[in-house]
């Protein structure tokens, strides 16, 4: 563990954290992509299937319990409890276009053929790209309420500080994996326009409006 | 990189 890593980590679960805030406390998921949830949930049941089988950490089993969790959570509360608010219409992503592709090219580009190895890079590369819909749905809109905005600029942060956890491994412990790290500089590219809108609307109190 | 090392990432 460094402190890139577990900076990630937590900014990953404020992420996850302030969006059931959001919907709990305005009781309503507007503007919110239930496909990207759904996504997230697929990354995670298909990542973290090695909990039955190799124990890391107390840390590590904890936090993959509460993404499994959470994320089944959020989808519970966008399509069951608060279901009347769920933006059907914007959030039009045919995910089918990012599942198939990721599934296809994990059975073509991969460290070990292997069932959980093949999962594993799965959930790489749909993460990836899971975060589409919601800017899809943000880009439709033309607008998110600020505490969406934090959440989507937690989530992006998560994956940026991945990629310097991945520089520091490399060095000082000689480790590193370019399936991960490949996609998590794609994933962490896909925020770049968010976070510039963030950074100079959002942080200046201004709400983040998409230029029409 | 080493099976564990890989893994040990969320």
């Amino acid at each position: 563990m460094n402190i890139f890593r577990l900076a990630g980590d937590l900014s990953h679960l404020l992420a996850i954290i302030l969006l059931l805030i959001k919907i709990w406390k305005t009781r309503s998921c507007a503007g919110i992509s239930g496909k990207s949830q759904i996504l997230f949930a697929i990354v995670y049941v298909s990542r973290y299937l090695d909990l039955v089988t190799t124990f890391i950490s107390v840390y590590n089993t904890f936090m993959k319990l509460v993404f499994i969790s959470t994320s089944v959570a959020t989808i519970y509360l966008m399509y069951v409890k608060f279901k009347a608010t769920y933006d059907h219409n914007h959030d039009s992503f045919r995910i089918e276009f990012l599942l198939v592709p990721c599934f296809l090219l994990a059975l073509l580009i991969n460290n070990a053929f292997t069932p959980l190895e093949i999962l594993w890079t799965f959930s790489i590369y749909l993460e990836a790209v899971a975060i589409l819909p919601q800017l899809f749905l943000v880009s439709k809109t033309g607008e998110a309420e600020s505490i969406t905005s934090h959440y989507l600029f937690a989530l992006g942060s998560y994956r940026a500080l991945y990629l310097l956890n991945w520089i520091y491994r490399y060095y000082a412990e000689g480790h590193y994996d370019l399936i991960a790290i490949f996609a998590g500089a794609i994933q962490t590219i896909l925020y770049c326009d968010f976070f510039y809108l963030y950074i100079t609307k959002v942080l200046k109190g201004k709400k983040l409006q998409l230029p029409a | 990189a080493n099976r564990l090392g890989k893994k040990d990432e969320l």
